[in-house]
């Protein structure tokens, strides 16, 4: 499967609807220093189902959703969606392109999507599962995570291989 | 299975033990099992002896040291099991220039056939990408992202590149 | 003594204030007591507001502003209590040019009485220094350690700096 | 009180003698990964009586002994001093210069000098208390620890106020 596209709208810094394109091969992320490059990191790892509120640099699920800035009021909801093209069949879903939308409300619990089908976290987690991103793969690795690569004892390490096999 | 974790296991050894050689050219890296004989309950161990330096306990090692030992251990995994995509947010922040030569070397082989995204402050990490996101605040606290396509740039002008 | 206590702090914490909003210009941060009934027990809780934003935790700051945010707290700690040297290892590594310039200026304001040694690979950081030392492996796994004094050859030859 | 000198010898890899002279002003300390930047750091805070061997990226004091390499065989010591100019008598110790020493042996325990003469690690401890160099001070900024410095809990951050104090 291939990454195409990322949307995000009210996730973190991301006030207004942004969508990125992928291409296969290499692509840089760069700017300013608090931009929103990590944030970006944080949205990715969200949609594919990420429960630790810590290694999205939150507190609390609100904080994920644009808190305002000077001239403008907070939101009341974030939303990102991952698009992939599935013509391989990686992803167990019957169809070619395969988007992954999840979606957090201040004041209630997210939400998941699969293809527009409500669905529970527990869906996404397996449909990722043995495909490398699902939980302890190293495909992403976030800002200050290379450090801790080394210092995890050897029994948590033993996990890598795991999600390998 | 446990033979599926030993087999696993082998080849990312294999892969890691390579890696770390060629980013390390004349040093060498060793990973092992600490208990063989219980497979479904081993830790797996690493130590790296950087080139002239005897195996050291891998706390020693310098910032740009471990930074460089963590991605041969990211690229063996990459090369052993594929993953659709890679996202790694500024790991190049702790290598001198040299290291960052030899970094960007290894990702130009291993990633010929992934999606890697790489979030960067590092000119010379830059020139690895054929396109780029550029994230800015141009409205205070609201990103904004704009793409830009490197390839065409660099066919037509080389020496612009 | 609590007195001693809550005069050092309240000269730290506008000391930090004034820093960051340098550090950040537009931006402003809060020291605060978490229990100013109970000097002997309290905590010193921060907050801190890039410019444009709002008052965020401290978690949520990215990289470069965590770096800029913890650089105030020592460069407001240093005017308050200044101490022989400080010894500062790579605190620029997360800072893009744009800060590492206002990191700079800071950096020569508050040092100009003290002796100041920085670990560094940043280019821009370099400049600010009259003597480096250069620590390199002629013999691999053995430092050695070569000084330079800079100052000689930028005031000859101002173009060459 | 000033910094002069920095002297080496056998601590981490600086396996020949080595001194460091200091002027006023800024110092920049610079070369290749791996060289030994951060070990001079770690031989300022050892010095000084730094006693969390976690902190010198140590797991037992033998750790800061020249190990050796491949053509040296490890060495049995390592020394560091350290030489103030006490002109202002800052320093509690009725001389104009100041030589804080440390030997560690690999078979045994540190070794603690002032100008030469036999002190213990509470010694040295007590001579740098209230100068900005003790334990828990901000003056000496490890590789990785800028980011720590705001992780830190609100009741541990009061120990920066009272060594201030
Ligand atoms: N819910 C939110 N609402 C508004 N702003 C937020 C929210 N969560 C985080 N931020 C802001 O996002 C900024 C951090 O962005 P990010 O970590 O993506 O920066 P970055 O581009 O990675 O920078 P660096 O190069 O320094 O790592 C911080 O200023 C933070 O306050
Ligand atoms: N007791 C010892 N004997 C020999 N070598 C040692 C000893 N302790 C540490 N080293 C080596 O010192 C090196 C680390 O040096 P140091 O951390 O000072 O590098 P650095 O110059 O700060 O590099 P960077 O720019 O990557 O931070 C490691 O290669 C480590 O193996
Ligand atoms: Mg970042
Ligand atoms: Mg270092």
């Amino acid at each position: 499967m291939k990454l195409k596209s990322l949307r995000l709208f009210g996730f973190k810094t991301f006030a207004e609807q942004t969508t990125l394109e992928f291409e296969p091969g290499i692509t840089g992320i760069v700017g300013p220093n608090g931009s929103g490059k990590s944030n970006l990191v944080d949205a990715i790892r969200w949609v594919l189902g990420e429960q630790s509120a810590k290694s999205l640099r939150a507190g609390k699920t609100e904080d994920i959703i644009f808190a305002g800035n000077e001239k403008r009021k907070p939101l009341g909801m974030a939303e990102v969606a991952l698009t992939f093209d599935n013509a391989d069949g990686a992803l167990k879903v019957d169809a070619t392109e395969v988007q992954i939308t999840r979606r957090a409300y201040r004041a209630g619990e997210s939400e998941f999507f699969i293809n527009r089908q409500h669905v529970r976290l527990r869906d996404i987690i397996d449909l990722f599962m043995g495909t490398g991103l699902g939980p302890g793969s190293y495909s992403i690795v976030s800002q200050g995570q290379i450090d801790a690569i080394l210092s995890s004892k050897p029994t948590e390490r033993r996990s890598l291989f795991e999600e390998t096999a | 299975s446990q033979a599926a974790f030993n087999e696993t296991f082998d080849a990312v050894r294999l892969a890691f033990e390579d890696v770390y050689s060629r980013l390390f050219p004349g040093g060498q890296a060793k990973m092992w099992q600490t208990d063989p004989t219980n497979l479904s309950e081993t830790g797996i161990e690493i130590s790296a002896q950087p080139p002239g330096k005897k195996m050291m306990p891998l706390a020693t090692l310098s910032g740009g040291e471990r930074a460089m030992t963590a991605s041969a251990l990211i690229f063996a995994l990459v090369t052993v099991k594929p993953s659709p995509f890679y996202l790694l947010d500024e790991v190049d922040a702790a290598m001198d220039d040299a290291n960052v030569e030899r970094f960007s070397d290894m990702v130009r082989e291993v990633a010929s056939g992934a999606q890697l995204l790489l979030v960067t402050h590092n000119k010379k990490t830059m020139e690895l990408a054929a396109r780029m996101y550029g994230v800015t605040m141009a409205e205070p606290g609201i990103s904004s992202v704009v793409a830009a396509d490197l390839t065409p740039i660099r066919e037509r002008e080389p020496a612009l590149a």
